[in-house]
């Protein structure tokens, strides 16, 4: 599902150039759960961005669905990304100017879902997270935890082939956590392949195989026994 | 330090009035670390608002160092929270046309330190937080997680009478988590009163308070035994 190789990502700023990804390479296989860990500012989101074709990188090669994703226009990336990833963000993203109903909805809107499915499918996904009691809202009007979780909601609504998820329970406390890492378990069993970025070792336990990172390489490998 | 009695804080949209404080009373003494605890939306985030003089609230009293807040205008909240009060917040508000250096320096700046001190105390924190190779750097150029240590040392550079922490590890790997734990003792050791928003049972061990919200009321209330 996704053969990435040599892959290199530089950031540069005035001062100093960082490598943020050191020539990496992995792979993943349709129906993998990835936890992927390693300390602060070692390339965890950097890697989710270039996978979830948000950003590019400077040389090496991103097979994503048998496609060659090197060199492909931003135009082209944007539709790649919208027919088959969800992405929740690690700062949520949220559109201020879009009310919890209307933010959850947009996925749906795009991919030219018909307005009653679209209901039904924001409701359900709403309910399942514990924040339909807040679906007027504007994203300055809820707690961190709810913008959080408005953000996971947006992702999953449209079931994606692959959902690539930014520390999605850095917010949350247990119940709600855990509420969100079933949910994603339960997407993983129906289909979904899910890279998850976690700092939790518990969130990690969901995963069939974790992959460490450290100052922009990959550490190390395991396989994960789940129950 | 901090004696709040009966006091309401409710918000209202188009749609619904949510009590997010539901006239709850709590006393902080001088040198206590106190960990808030609680599911998402139970009023965690509003109740260090309101302590912190970023909000205002409805009704009922809320003394800080013996002067009440209620009615207090707007500047003199202003000025008491610059000469007194340090806030890590939970969506970090870093200021986007600041680098890392400046973001950090401003509360210095604000207190009239002298620019040689100020150079001093900055530099000291960021490197207490392993960010001082970020210096030059700007928010959107930096992780999550570097963000985050950002917000904390901009807080604590200012060793402020009151420390209001809105879960400050929440982004942070378990290295650089523990890392800002252990700053925040220091600080309450040497004096500094915390209160800390947290869901986790790890950094609530730090505290001797642990203090337990649920739908904007004070569930519990507890002595936590520190090593
Ligand atoms: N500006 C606002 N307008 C309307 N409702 C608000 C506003 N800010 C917060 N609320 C509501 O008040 C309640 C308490 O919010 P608060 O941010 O204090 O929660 P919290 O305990 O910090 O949650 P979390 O753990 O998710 O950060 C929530 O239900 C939230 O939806
Ligand atoms: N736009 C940018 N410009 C310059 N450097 C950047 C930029 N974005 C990220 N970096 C740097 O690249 C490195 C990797 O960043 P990344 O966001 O991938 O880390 P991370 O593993 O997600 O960290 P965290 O756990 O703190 O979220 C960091 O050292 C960061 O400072
Ligand atoms: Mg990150
Ligand atoms: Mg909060």
């Amino acid at each position: 599902m996704i053969t990435i190789q040599q892959l290199l990502k530089t950031y540069s700023t005035e001062e100093v150039e960082t490598t943020a990804l050191n020539q990496i390479s992995l792979q993943v296989n349709q129906g993998d759960f990835m936890a992927i860990m390693g300390p602060s500012g070692c390339g965890k989101s950097t890697l989710l961005n270039v996978i979830g074709l948000l950003d590019s990188f400077d040389s090496g090669s991103y097979q994503f669905l048998g496609q060659e994703m090197h060199g492909l226009k931003e135009k082209d990336r944007a539709q790649v990304r919208k027919e088959n990833i969800g992405f929740i963000f690690q700062n949520f993203n949220l559109i201020d100017e879009l009310n919890v109903y209307e933010n959850i909805e947009l996925p749906l809107v795009y991919n030219n879902i018909a307005k009653k499915e679209r209901k039904e499918r924001v409701i359900a996904v709403m309910e399942r997270l514990n924040i339909a009691h807040r679906n007027k809202h504007y994203p300055q009007q809820l707690s961190g935890g709810q913008q959080q979780r408005v953000a996971v909601a947006r992702a999953l609504v449209t079931t994606p082939k692959i959902i690539l998820a930014d520390e999605p329970t850095g917010n949350l406390d247990s119940t709600n956590g855990n509420e969100v890492m079933e949910l994603l378990s339960e997407l993983n069993h129906q289909g979904s392949t899910i890279l998850m970025v976690t700092h939790s070792s518990y969130d990690a336990s969901f995963s069939n195989r974790i992959v460490t990172l450290k100052d922009g390489n990959i550490l190390m490998e395991k396989e994960n026994q789940r129950q």
